[in-house]
C-alpha cells in the first residue's frame, strides 16, 4: 500500500 | 467516491446549514462559540488554497466555495450582524494554545515541506482540535440548546465518516494518509463523550445537561 495525501478530498 | 466520503461531506454540509440556520432565525448566536467558528474559517481558508490552481471536480469546487462562504459567513454573523448576543464570556478559550501548536507540527510532520503541503498539513491538524473552544463553552455553561447539540453530533458524524472513507480506500485502492488518518482519529475521539451523551440524553427529548 502507499501512502500519500488524498488530492482529491475536501 | 464513495458513500462513507459521501455521507460524511453531507454531515458536514447539514452541520453548517443547522448552524447558519440556527443563528439566523433565532438571530442569536447564543451558546455557539465564535472562536471555534474562526478557527474553522481558517481551516477552510489554508486547506482549499488550491480552489483556483488545481480542478478536481464541480463536486469538489462548489464544496469548497460553500464551505469557505458559510464559515464567512457564520463569522461575520457571530462577530458583527449579531455581535451582541455573542457569549464573549464563557467563550473564553485561548485558540492561540491550538494555532501554535498545530502550526510547529505542521512544520515538523508534513508529506512535503512546500507552503501550500505547510499549509494543508497546518489545516488538517487545526480542524482535528477546532471544535474545543466550542465543547470547552458547553462544559462551562453546563449544557446547550438541542439545536447546537444537533450541530455538534453532525459535525462530528462527518470525520467519522471520513475514517470509514480512508478504511474503504486502503482496501480498495490500497493508499492511505497517515496525517489525515491520525489527524481524524483525534478530532473523532473529542466527540465521543459529546456523542455518548447525546445519545443518552438529546434523542431521549432530554436537554444536553453535561455534569459540572
Amino acid at each position: 500500500a502507499e501512502e500519500q495525501r488524498f488530492k482529491d478530498e475536501l | 467516491m464513495n458513500i462513507f466520503r459521501l455521507a460524511g461531506d453531507l454531515a458536514h454540509v447539514f452541520a453548517i446549514i443547522i448552524l447558519l440556520l440556527k443563528i439566523w432565525k433565532t438571530r442569536s448566536c447564543a451558546g455557539i462559540s465564535g472562536k471555534s467558528q474562526i478557527l474553522f474559517a481558517l481551516v477552510y481558508l489554508t486547506r482549499y488554497l488550491d480552489l483556483f490552481t488545481t480542478y478536481v471536480s464541480l463536486y469538489n469546487s462548489v464544496m469548497k466555495v460553500l464551505f469557505l462562504a458559510s464559515s464567512g459567513a457564520t463569522v461575520y454573523l457571530m462577530y458583527v450582524k449579531f455581535r451582541a448576543t455573542y457569549d464573549r464570556n464563557h467563550d473564553s478559550f485561548r485558540i492561540e494554545f491550538l494555532l501554535v501548536p498545530c502550526l510547529l507540527l505542521s512544520l515538523l510532520i508534513n508529506h512535503e515541506f512546500t507552503v501550500m503541503e505547510v499549509l494543508w498539513t497546518f489545516s488538517i491538524y487545526l480542524e482535528s482540535v477546532a471544535i474545543l473552544p466550542q465543547l470547552f463553552m458547553v462544559s462551562k455553561t453546563g449544557e446547550a440548546e438541542s439545536i447546537t447539540s444537533h450541530y455538534l453530533f453532525a459535525l462530528g458524524s462527518y470525520r467519522a465518516l471520513y475514517l470509514l472513507n480512508w478504511v474503504y480506500r486502503y482496501i480498495v485502492e490500497s493508499h492511505y494518509d497517515l496525517i489525515a488518518i491520525f489527524a481524524g482519529i483525534v478530532q473523532t475521539i473529542l466527540y465521543c463523550d459529546f456523542f455518548y451523551l447525546y445519545i443518552t440524553k438529546v434523542l431521549k427529548g432530554k436537554k444536553l445537561q453535561l455534569p459540572a
